[in-house]
Formats: C-alpha cells, sequence, structure tokens
C-alpha cells in the first residue's frame, strides 16, 4: 500500500522515513535466519517481500529525486536513539536464548513493536492525512492485530507452543494503534478525511 | 534448556 502510495502519486507527504527505516532494521534483525533455516516457501517468499519493500521505500524516501523533496524532515523528529537503546537493552536482558542471531531476533520484536511511533507522532502533527496514509496505518496494525487471534488458535492446537516474549510485544504493539484506530473509525463512519487531535 | 524450535512467524 505504501509503495502504490509512493509510486502513484511521487509523493511520500505525510510519511516517516523514520518509522521506515526502523522496519528495514526490524526486518535485517528478524530475517537473519534466511541463511541457515527453511520453515517453507512462503514464508521466505514473506522475508524476501518484507526486506525488499522495507528498502525500496527507503530507497525512494532518500534518494528519488522527486519523491524525497516531498519529505518533511523537520516534521518527523522522533530520535532514533529513544526507541533503539531500550530495544537493545532489553534484547540483552529478556530472551530467550544469549547468542548473537536470538539476542538479534528478540531485539527486532522489541523494536517492532515501537517503529510505529515516529509515524504516529508525525501524524499528529500533519493537518490534512492522505487516505492512502491512514489506510497504510491502519492495515499495519491489524496485521499485527490479527496476529492474536492466530495466536490464540495456535496455543489451543499446539503442544509446544509457547511465545511469551512475541505476544506481549505484539499486545503491546496492538494497543499503541488504540486511539489512532478510534479516530480512524470515528472519521470512518462520518465519511470523513483522517484528522487526529493535537 | 528451553526447546526454541525455529521462529516460523513473520
Amino acid at each position: 500500500v505504501l509503495l502504490l502510495k509512493i509510486r502513484a502519486t511521487r509523493s511520500c507527504r505525510g510519511i516517516s522515513l523514520k518509522t521506515q527505516e526502523l522496519y528495514a532494521l526490524v526486518f535485517i534483525c528478524r530475517y537473519l535466519d534466511l541463511f541457515y533455516s527453511y520453515i517453507s516457501l512462503y514464508n521466505t517468499v514473506m522475508k524476501v517481500t518484507y526486506l525488499a519493500t522495507a528498502f525500496s521505500i527507503v530507497r525512494y524516501m532518500r534518494f528519488d529525486k522527486v519523491v524525497r523533496q516531498t519529505y518533511d524532515k523537520e516534521q518527523d523528529t522522533f530520535r532514533y536513539i529513544f526507541l533503539i537503546a531500550p530495544c537493545a537493552l532489553l534484547a540483552l536482558v529478556l530472551n530467550h536464548r544469549f547468542s548473537p542471531t536470538e539476542v538479534l531476533w528478540t531485539f527486532s520484536i522489541y523494536l517492532e513493536a515501537v517503529a510505529i511511533l515516529p509515524q504516529l507522532v508525525l501524524m499528529q502533527r500533519t493537518q490534512n492525512i492522505d487516505n492512502l496514509t491512514a489506510n497504510y496505518v491502519a492495515l499495519l496494525g491489524a496485521y499485527r492485530g490479527f496476529y492474536i487471534l492466530n495466536w490464540i488458535y495456535r496455543f489451543a492446537t499446539e503442544k509446544h507452543y509457547r511465545q511469551w516474549i512475541v505476544w506481549i510485544s505484539g499486545v503491546a504493539q496492538t494497543a499503541l494503534y488504540a486511539d489512532f484506530f478510534y479516530y480512524y473509525a470515528l472519521c470512518w463512519k462520518a465519511n470523513q478525511r483522517l484528522q487526529l487531535p493535537a | 534448556d528451553e526447546d526454541l524450535g525455529e521462529h516460523d512467524e513473520l
């Protein structure tokens, strides 16, 4: 959806480059297992797709002659360090196994949970939020939200399915969207363009 | 040691 917006409108207005770069970092840290484990064709294709789209979006926003001029750097002020440092520290302390790949995987789970924050802050400052931007954020939130249903199903049907770190992070991530979803639903119901209160 | 299995989710 986001690539569609950027390519079709030649604009990344209202999109946080910080959030996009954090997602690229999340996927790099999480999908290192592409090199040493195989789960399914679907799994591999989706990992490669997420990496490719994340990097493509960052490339457009940073380097495309037209698109990069629509990036509002002054408004996108969230500091990387405030998200990366606590997540890195937490991953070092709270993990399933103290190995490089496992700690990086855990870091990616924590970082994904909060990576939307720069985008949410940017949207709060934006007067006219594009429909595509609003829909993109809604889909992103729904994506992890629907995982909760899947986790409940797997917990009930699989014997050794215990994923505390993933569950808590996923619920926290979904909760961060609660406020956004509330206003998204209100505006959708009233058939109005999304506006977030300051 | 905990049996971690593989991380099969995206």
